[in-house]
């Protein structure tokens, strides 16, 4: 099993090289490569790789291809998983509408939101339902992912239907801790990091 | 100067004794507890705080309170950073809403879009304005850091806009690398890695 860390790392090698690829470069790169462009160790680098399976050649390095399909594989994005999404505000209007995260194995089969302005609306293609159904829908779908979009006061409360409905994992954007059993996944999404990364920049430069 | 894998583990951290000081635990979290937690080595998390000056007591561990303030001081939190969004859309509406940020030093001015519709409306406070207004509003309020939750076509325009304006710093939201001067430092934004946490999890749990 990876940690939090490696899954991380892994997910910068894979923009890295999606990026890469992108811009039409050779079909290889280097774990030196790699190293330098995150300001880290190479012998880091060639052991993630090595968990998840992808081996170098001398002086070729990594196939960009194999190493986008080994780590596609490894952290199963290959396989969509059903979800849902409960809010379907700005955020996650925002998330609904954006076609991104379908490479990572997101298949949204429904939304739902408590105003009933909002209800019966369609969102990227998918309808939005009242809370009443979700339930239903979770249980029929055999749903997997929740992602909770709503003000922190709702979440809580919706956690515990979703847990009651069988839902195995919540990436949860409202600023709210969840308490959950410990057989449901809960990511708590801060959307922080790039913000703290870039602060730290603006620091560094001397920005004021 | 710290790595961009130092900074994200520093963020860690914080959310972590964030969220302990939120649930009134102790005024003191040890190496050992934060490495559990995070599946990670107990030296590395030692070595990080040092590294921002950080130190424990023995049997006591490490004050949350300073911990807290050694990361906000280190990564510029303590101080503002002038900001604007451009694309007052569902995203950047939530964004522009969501007043989580301002603890990290976001301090957003202005808002822009290029819908009439959009212009001239407020957003948490903050007025829409047309992108005509741009170059003139950067370069008046000398703004730090810019906001990009625009279509991918719009994204690499406006950056060039930007950059002609003064802007350090870029967090792009759109799906398109941009091409600027290595002066100007910008976040690509995927909100991918919680979303791969999350596959992997599911994954694991042979979820299908
Ligand atoms: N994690 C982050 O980095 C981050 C960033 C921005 C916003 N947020 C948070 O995301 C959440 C949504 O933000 P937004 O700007 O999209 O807000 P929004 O007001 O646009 O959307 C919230 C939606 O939730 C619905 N809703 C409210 N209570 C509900 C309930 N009990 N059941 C079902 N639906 C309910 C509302 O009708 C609305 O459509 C907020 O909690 C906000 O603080 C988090
Ligand atoms: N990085 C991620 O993880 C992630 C997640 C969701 C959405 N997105 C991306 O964020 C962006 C915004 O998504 P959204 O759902 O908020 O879209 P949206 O359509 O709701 O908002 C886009 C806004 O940009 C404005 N706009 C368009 N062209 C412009 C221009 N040239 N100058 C100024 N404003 C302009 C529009 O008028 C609109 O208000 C999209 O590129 C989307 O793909 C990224």
């Amino acid at each position: 099993t990876l940690n939090q860390l490696v899954v991380e790392r892994l997910m910068h090698y894979y923009h890295l090289v999606a990026d890469q690829i992108e811009s039409h470069a050779s079909g290889h790169v280097s774990s030196a490569q790699i190293a330098q462009l995150l300001e880290m160790d190479d012998t880091l680098v060639r052991k993630d790789l090595a968990a998840i399976g992808v081996r170098g050649r001398p002086r070729v390095g990594f196939s960009t291809a194999e190493l986008m399909g080994a780590i596609r594989e490894t952290l199963g994005f290959n396989e969509r998983y059903r979800s849902i999404i409960i809010g379907a505000g700005r955020l996650g209007g925002a998330i609904a509408s954006y076609g991104g995260f379908g490479k990572y194995g997101l298949d949204i089969v429904a939304l739902f939101d408590s105003d009933p302005a909002r209800v019966g609306q369609t969102l990227g293609g998918v309808a939005i339902h009242p809370i009443e159904s979700l339930n239903a829908i979770v249980r029929e779908h055999r749903v997997h992912l929740a992602v909770l979009t709503v003000p922190a006061d709702a979440a809580q409360g919706l956690a515990e239907l979703l847990v009651g409905a069988g839902i195995q994992a919540i990436w949860n954007f409202a600023p709210r801790s969840l308490v959950v059993p410990s057989n449901v996944f809960v990511r708590h999404e801060h959307i922080s990091v790039g913000l703290a990364e870039l602060a730290y920049y603006l620091k560094r430069s001397g920005a004021r």
